[in-house]
């Protein structure tokens, strides 16, 4: 029985805008 | 009169064919799956509004950083987890002719620890979202952590199931684990 690899996606991480309005 | 009349949802122009006394008019409404929903990216300022089908095409047009896979067990690779402050994470899981937003959020309390939450949300409605289930599973150096839950529908707040922690949960110390080279390798199945 053959095992399936599953896809990866490798995911950037995105600066949490909340927080940059929160410092202003 | 207007006790025994009928009126059309403010929403029927949409799609919406529910018909209801004036009393409980604004209370369906609120929750009626044909009004405007918001962006769903978590952590953004936008303040996009539209329709169900037009979320998608949203989100590859002015979110062009998010990724989007098709299949229904893939490998959510979280890279440089270990940056300082709160940032997202943020994909599309495409399958069983839906499509799933993935979203692994980190926080900092006052105290500088850190926590993370992961949690998969369906560009769908609550009705929708009910036929299926998800797994999230961080795995390696013989430990595995595993959440399983139905996903949220569009219209629910992933900030307000982060709050209640209804969502995968799991602090620095966790991630440091199961991370290889800074990067966290999350096993996402979604089933129906």
């Amino acid at each position: 029985r053959t095992h399936r690899v599953p896809k990866e996606v490798r995911v950037e991480p995105q600066k949490f805008a909340e927080e940059l309005i929160h410092r202003l | 009169v207007a006790n025994f009349v009928l009126f059309p949802c403010r929403y029927a122009c949409m799609g919406c064919e529910i018909t209801l006394p004036h009393t409980e008019k604004a209370d369906h409404e609120e929750v009626c799956e044909f009004r405007l929903y918001s962006c769903p990216c978590p952590g953004t300022v936008c303040k996009w509004q539209g329709t169900m089908d037009a979320i998608m095409p949203h989100l590859t047009k002015m979110h062009e950083y998010i990724t989007t896979i098709e299949g229904e067990d893939i490998i959510f690779l979280a890279t440089s987890i270990n940056l300082v402050g709160a940032y997202d994470w943020v994909m599309i899981q495409s399958c069983l002719g839906v499509r799933f937003m993935l979203v692994l959020q980190k926080q900092e309390d006052h105290n500088g620890g850190q926590q993370f939450f992961a949690v998969v949300q369906l560009l769908g409605t609550s009705k929708e979202a009910e036929n299926f289930a998800y797994r999230l599973e961080l795995k390696g150096n013989r430990r595995r952590l595993t959440w399983e839950a139905t996903p949220l529908p569009i219209h629910e707040d992933i900030a307000k199931a982060i709050k209640n922690r209804d969502c995968l949960t799991f602090d620095a110390n966790t991630a440091l684990l199961f991370a290889e080279n800074d990067d966290l390798s999350i096993n996402v199945v979604i089933t129906k």
